[in-house]
């Protein structure tokens, strides 16, 4: 399984569609402090079905929505597709292709979308369980955060080991 | 259940060792469940060493030899279960030059079976880069993004 | 108490925020007080909007928008009352070029009044450093310190 | 006032004797991970009376004794002065020199010491009241600890104002 491609649209500081072409290997992202680096991270996270808004830096779900600036008013949704490339089988569907959209609108209005059909984001989570993908897994690791797998409690540290097992 | 968390957890528990000699150069880490009759519930606890120093508690191991354990502890998760892609944002802030080729290296054998993607401020992280995306804010506020290399282009830039 | 906190208040308010629009050249930041009647319990709210972008809460800030916002804060109270000496352990770690060097003219500004202690891994801080001591642990475990650059030396270095 | 020199021994990583001499302006301190350069700043920090073990990264006071190596035995005392020059005379003394002494004993005993008279950490405290040194004081900003100057909540931030009332 590859992550081929990422699209954003209305998601935080990304007004404008950005599509990231991705390949194997080692991809860098860099920029000036403040760009929009960490909230493509965000938007990965955010479209595999994180909850918190907290953990996705923002004091509430609307937050992640594109809000404006001086020269541009607020948009009124947001939008992550995240596309796999699913040629040797990994995920449980028959396509070759899988991919994964959320949607968020002002109203508070949250879809889900597999292969642009509407779905539960328990199916999104079934999907992807135990394959190392999703919000909770080790895949994904904050700004800052790193220190936090050696985090203060024994009992705390488990997650990452059943994520493994 | 049971077994599946003990099998995986003894993996990853030969290889964080070993991975943590390869980063440190020396010394020992490992991993040790504290209470081994409730595998279902027990914590787990770290024990890392750098080489020469003794055995102390982890708060007293430095920023960078922190980060440094951790990675070593992450990387040995995804030896076991390789994830099929990673998004690492900055881990690399608080290595020292040594420490950083250490990481990169180790990074660039994982990624024959995970793809990572790695926002990054340092130099030798983006030069280990097969494709590079820059971020930018021409229009104050609004993010665009720009590929700065291609996949195949890696080859042929000068150094 | 009373005028005295509120006195210091309002400095470090008004330089507050020039620092700032030094530092992301443009925008605006103030501090208010939570509870501006009951001045020796009230909170402080801080709200910072960098060039072009919408008012937003702290938590939407970037790393480096933090901590630059965080030195402008601590700059400020600096300039209002100046400690004789600073230690400050890799606060330039999140910046980037551009943040850096701003950071570091403002740093000499005050460095006329205020003696500073710098931890670092920046080549840009460290060039900025009158004088400069190395650590190392030749020995495993043993912190030995020596003197890499005198005061007068800076004068005369090649750059 | 100037900070004109550190002394450390004993404490943390520094089984042997350092002198750090400092002049105005700025001064860098470099080297690679875990070399002791944050055990410096905990030196200073400790000095001024702090009481936080947590603080300074250490489980028990007895931390910040050095605890040995393969090579070397622990040591059963630790001991960090600082020699401030008090020229235009901001602390309320007739020397134009202050030297402010800690020492902590495997026992758990802990004097202070001011111009190597024995002294209480009242004497000390008192001593630097309102000059924005201390271990409480904005003057100090341990690693990674920068971001706390903007901490959650509006009623944490009042201190670094008091302090500098
Ligand atoms: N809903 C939103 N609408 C508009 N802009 C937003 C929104 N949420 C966040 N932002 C903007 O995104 C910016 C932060 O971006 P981000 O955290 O991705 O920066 P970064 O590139 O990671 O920087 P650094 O190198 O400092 O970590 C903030 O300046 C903030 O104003
Ligand atoms: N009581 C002690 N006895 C001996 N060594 C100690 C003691 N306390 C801490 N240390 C050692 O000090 C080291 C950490 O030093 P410190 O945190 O100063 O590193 P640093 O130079 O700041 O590194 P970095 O650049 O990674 O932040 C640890 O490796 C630890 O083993
Ligand atoms: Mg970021
Ligand atoms: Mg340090």
């Amino acid at each position: 399984m590859l992550l081929k491609k990422i699209e954003i649209y209305g998601f935080k500081s990304f007004p404008q569609k950005v599509e990231i072409e991705l390949s194997p290997g080692i991809t860098g992202i860099i920029g000036p402090n403040g760009c929009g680096k960490s909230n493509i991270s965000d938007a990965v996270r955010w479209c595999l079905g994180e909850q918190s808004f907290k953990t996705l830096r923002g004091n509430q779900m609307e937050d992640m929505i594109f809000n404006g600036t001086d020269q541009r008013k607020p948009i009124s949704f947001a939008e992550v597709s995240l596309l796999f490339d699913n040629l040797d089988p990994e995920l449980n569907v028959d396509y070759t292709e899988v991919n994964v959209t959320r949607r968020l609108f002002r109203s508070g209005e949250s879809d889900y979308l597999l292969n642009k059909v509407p779905c539960r984001l328990k199916e999104i989570t079934e999907l992807f369980h135990d394959t190392g993908v999703g919000k909770e897994a080790y895949s994904l690791i904050g700004q800052g955060k790193i220190d936090q797998i050696l985090s203060a409690r024994p009992e705390d540290r488990r997650s990452i080991f059943e994520e493994a097992a | 259940m049971k077994e599946k968390f003990l099998d995986s957890f003894h993996q990853i528990k030969t290889i964080f060792s070993s991975v943590f000699k390869d980063f440190f150069e020396g010394g020992r880490a490992y991993l040790k469940l504290t209470d081994p009759n409730d595998v279902l519930e027990s914590g787990v606890e770290i024990i890392a060493q750098p080489p020469g120093k003794k055995l102390q508690n982890l708060s007293l191991l430095s920023g960078g030899e922190k980060a440094l354990t951790a990675i070593a502890l992450l990387f040995s998760v995804i030896k076991v279960k390789p994830a099929p892609f990673c998004i690492l944002d900055e881990i690399d802030v608080s290595l020292d030059g040594m420490n950083l080729k250490r990481f990169l290296n180790y990074l660039k054998v994982l990624s024959d079976n995970t793809q990572f993607i790695l926002i990054t401020h340092r130099r030798k992280t983006m030069e280990t880069a097969g494709v590079l995306y820059g971020v930018t804010m021409e229009e104050p506020g609004v993010s665009k993004v720009f590929s700065l290399r291609l996949p195949e282009e890696k080859d042929k830039r000068v150094s």
